[in-house]
């Protein structure tokens, strides 16, 4: 463990919490995108099955259940509790362009073809695009509510942060994931047009505008 | 040599 990861990864829970909170406070998933929620939520679950068939450690084992644990309540807020103030028309992304390319390309670029190692795989290229159906329906309504901008930060953050942790380890411990690294920087590129707005828009004063 | 991904990471 490193500064980078473990910032990274209280980075990555606060997102999740920050986004959880703000839809349970204000009863409302105006602004979501409940595709974004449910590629994450499968993300974790094809990425943490291993919470079945090895221990790696307390700290590992803990994030695992509850990132997995608030994606799902997350997801259940938005389809169900709160689905009235679901905004669907705008959140119109077509994941399975997203789903079938990613599920393509884990089958042929991997490490290993075993299942277990696909499904990682798999959810190591579907985090790096996730996030785009909640891009695009920000692009399509022309503003955010300036918490919704302060989870994308959190989230986009957590992989920057992440692309430190494989330099530190590459340095330190010679660790090298090829497939992780060019998916995180894939996915840390996408949020570079929302994190300039992010920090020159100042957004502590208005919603974000494209 | 460069250790194969341990999978220890979130």
């Amino acid at each position: 463990m490193n500064v980078f990861r473990l910032t990274g990864d209280l980075s990555h829970l606060a997102a999740i919490i920050i986004l959880l909170l703000k839809i349970w406070k204000s009863r409302s998933c105006a602004g979501i995108s409940g595709k974004s929620q449910i590629l994450f939520a499968i993300v974790f679950t094809t990425r943490y099955l291993d919470l079945l068939t090895s221990f790696i450690s307390l700290y590992n084992t803990c994030m695992k259940v509850i990132y997995i644990g608030c994606a799902y309540a997350t997801v259940y807020l938005i389809y169900a509790k709160f689905r009235a103030t679901y905004d669907g028309n705008h959140d119109s992304f077509r994941v399975e362009f997203l789903v079938v390319p990613v599920g393509g390309l884990s089958v042929l670029i991997n490490h290993d073809f075993s299942p277990l190692e696909i499904l990682w795989t798999f959810s190591i290229y579907l985090e790096s695009v996730a996030i785009l159906p909640q891009l695009f329906m920000i692009s399509k309504t022309g503003e955010a509510e300036t918490i919704t901008t302060h989870y994308l930060f959190c989230l986009g953050l957590y992989r920057a942060l992440y692309l430190f942790n494989w330099i530190w380890r590459f340095y330190f411990e010679g660790f090298f994931d090829m497939i992780a690294i060019v998916a995180g920087v894939v996915q840390t590129v996408l949020y570079c047009d929302f994190f300039y707005l992010y920090v020159t828009k100042g957004w502590f004063s208005r919603p974000y505008r494209l | 040599g460069l250790d194969i991904n341990p999978k220890d990471e979130l």
